[in-house]
């Protein structure tokens, strides 16, 4: 039960509209291109 | 569902960076043709906690093709990646690690290599040449040629053909043929194999000395030829693989 309503709250807090000026979190992946992108 | 869950880490995390260079020193150390990759991106990092100290890492690495020949001795860190006009070649690789104690260990891993679309290289440079087959009949012919210029003009031991690494082929403003090619010596001398060059036989893994060559035939407007051979000396051996057996070694490595 602890696995699923920490599921459902991902979830609905994900649909919530970010408030102005809110900034998101950097993305884990993928990393830095050290050269170039083919 | 896994006991414990799998544990958040980015690609760029100082974990993730050195479970790559980890992974692209065994890739690099278990390839047995053409050249040593660099990392250009971590893609994606999974890992799987095991216990205390023990974790599964999962990697997707980006990777690019260097200059330097896997026989190279030169340390990858020293090896410069082929520029994006020089027609770069990519290799995308699923890496599975362990991490015990602190010492990275690889458990599998499978890369697959491609060069970059002719088109994306006549876009940005027209004139630029373009990767050819390595069984394409100029490049074997400029192969040859270049071989045997050396051998003919070097008193050391002669140079036998270990395999073609890099051909491309301008065909405007000029036709000009561009090969690169590992080469190992043998036991004869470039004077001893003028009589009979089939009878020369590659050095025992011990004493072999390897090298790389580069070389430009120019075919119009008209007919010129450059060779550039270096020799890397002495190599060891991995013990377990004889190292000529690992280079001869059929693969569909692409």
């Amino acid at each position: 039960p602890v696995v699923k309503r920490a599921v459902a709250e991902v979830a609905q807090r994900d649909k919530v509209p970010h408030p102005v000026g809110f900034v998101s979190p950097p993305l884990l992946c993928p990393g830095k291109v050290r050269h170039f992108k083919i | 569902v896994p006991a414990t869950p799998p544990a958040l880490l980015g690609c760029d995390d100082p974990e993730s960076e050195a479970a790559a260079e980890a992974a692209v020193s065994y890739i690099n150390g278990h390839s047995h043709h053409g050249y040593k990759f660099a990392l250009n991106r971590i893609e994606n990092v999974r890992v799987l906690p095991q216990g205390p100290n023990n974790e599964i890492i999962f990697l997707e690495l980006d990777l690019l093709e260097t200059t330097c020949h896997i026989l190279s001795p030169t340390p990858l860190k020293n090896c410069t990646v082929r520029s994006f006009i020089e027609h770069a070649v990519e290799g995308d690789c699923d890496v599975k690690l362990q991490r015990l104690d602190g010492k990275f260990s690889v458990l599998a891993s499978k890369c697959h290599s491609h060069a970059d679309s002719s088109e994306d290289i006549i876009q940005l440079c027209p004139d630029c040449p373009l990767l050819a087959r390595l069984n394409n009949t100029e490049v074997l012919e400029t192969v040859t040629a270049a071989l045997n210029d050396h051998n003919s003009k070097t008193p050391g031991a002669y140079l036998k053909l270990l395999e073609i690494g890099r051909a491309k082929i301008q065909y405007s403003p000029a036709h000009i043929v561009v090969v690169e090619f590992a080469v190992a010596a043998t036991n004869c001398s470039a004077e001893e194999a003028k009589d009979n060059a089939e009878a020369c036989q590659l050095l025992p893994d011990d004493q072999s000395n390897f090298g790389f060559c580069t070389a430009s035939r120019v075919i119009i407007p008209s007919k010129d030829l450059k060779v550039d051979c270096q020799l890397y000396g002495h190599q060891v051996p991995t013990p377990a693989i004889p190292f000529l057996s690992r280079v001869f070694q059929p693969t569909s490595v692409s």
